[in-house]
């Protein structure tokens, strides 16, 4: 008796001489409905086709699983974080969204003022039953290597996020700030900004967001290399290796549907 | 020397392995982890009497009785009888990523019910 299940049921794979045509419609149909009421048992509507393969999967979301699951005992420390227990112990749901790319903005505010770069995220395929905790905005900082200076006196960097509260107009972005943190940028490693109060609004209204604005000051007015610090655009030129879909700006949310338990750090099985 | 015997076998209700395999419907496209997962599944024999390790309950071990003096009324049936939870990393339908926490997909244990 063989302990490896196949998800095909064997009833679909049987087949009668005399009458093949019919039992391949059948066997057609069972499969069909099988993988809907497997589907709908996963929350899905219909079968997931990822536009590409190997599908960008964020690498925060790969670790997330490994330590919830506890496979992250098994990865000998390359997890750079700790897991976030306050938020996945509200949460059976974690998802995560990257920005509407092709609808980035510079604002441009005047002579003098920091540039924020707005970002939109489209958060409709969160259910209506799923009601959020939490949310962070995860942006990546790298390194800048000061040639002949001490890094500890140069480098200092303030990251504010602001949720954008009204339709931008030239000129003029009308902003509430979420979330600041002063970096110096002589480290490559993740930031995480807590963007709750904006995001769980927004998906409670489920109404049209303005989006986030991310603005980062060089406090010490350094004008070599600024805006390669905090990776929050594309770059014109990609240095080798970069993958950019590792890199950009990560909205992550954690959420509850109602149905099982949260997702509390396990070990392994 | 005694005489050897042959193991017996366990026909009783018990769990048993059973690995689902994501891969065998094609649905490692969109499950990025786990790639399957055990499962387990209960099977096996309800005696009369039930002892106490088949995991029964008083109306479970009232059925088996009857059942002893009936046969109309079916004995009691291997069924789970505590079940756990797997997180599973997939996309979406949307292409965005997802960490779900999915009651009640592992047997933990096995009764007479």
């Amino acid at each position: 008796e063989s302990n490896h299940a196949s998800l095909i049921p064997e009833e679909g794979k049987k087949k009668v001489p005399g009458l093949q045509g019919r039992w391949d419609a059948q066997s057609h149909e069972l499969l069909r409905d099988f993988e809907a009421t497997l589907l709908h048992m996963f929350g899905l509507k219909k079968r997931p086709r990822p536009s590409r393969s190997p599908a960008a999967v964020p690498r925060y979301m790969l670790d997330l699983y490994r330590l919830q699951s506890g496979e992250g005992d098994e990865s000998g420390g390359e997890i750079a974080f700790e897991y976030p227990e306050r938020s996945a112990s509200r949460a059976n749901t974690v998802r995560g969204f990257h920005h509407e790319e092709h609808m980035e903005r510079v604002h441009e505010l005047g002579e003098g003022e920091a540039t924020p770069l707005r970002f939109l995220f489209n958060l409709s395929s969160i259910p209506e039953d799923e009601l959020l905790s939490s949310a962070e905005l995860r942006l990546y900082r790298q390194q800048i290597a000061e040639a002949g200076g001490d890094d500890n006196k140069t480098g200092l960097h303030r990251i504010n996020v602001y949720e954008v509260l009204k339709a931008p107009r030239p000129g003029q972005l009308i902003t509430q700030l979420l979330d600041t943190r002063l970096v110096r940028h002589n480290a490559s490693r993740w930031e995480s900004f807590d963007v709750s109060p904006a995001v769980l609004r927004w998906t409670r209204e489920r109404r049209p967001n303005h989006g986030l604005a991310v603005e980062v000051l060089h406090l010490d007015r350094t004008p070599r290399r600024r805006g390669e610090h905090v990776r929050v655009s594309r770059s014109l030129h990609q240095e080798p290796g970069e993958d950019w879909e590792q890199l950009r700006p990560l909205l992550v949310t954690f959420g509850h549907d109602g149905k099982g338990h949260p997702l509390t750090k396990r070990t392994k099985r | 020397s005694p005489k050897q015997r042959g193991r017996k076998r366990n026909r009783n209700c018990r769990r048993h392995a059973l690995y689902v395999d994501f891969s065998d419907v094609g649905w490692n496209d969109w499950i990025v982890a786990p790639p399957g997962y055990q499962a387990y599944y209960c099977h096996g024999e309800c005696p009369f009497p039930l002892a106490d390790h088949l995991n029964s309950t008083n109306h479970a071990i009232v059925q088996t009785l009857v059942n002893s003096v009936n046969n109309n009324i079916p004995k009691a049936c291997c069924v789970p009888t505590e079940l756990s939870a797997i997180s599973m990393l997939y996309l979406d339908e949307n292409d965005k990523v997802v960490l779900k926490n999915y009651q009640e997909m592992v047997v933990e244990g096995c009764g007479c019910r």
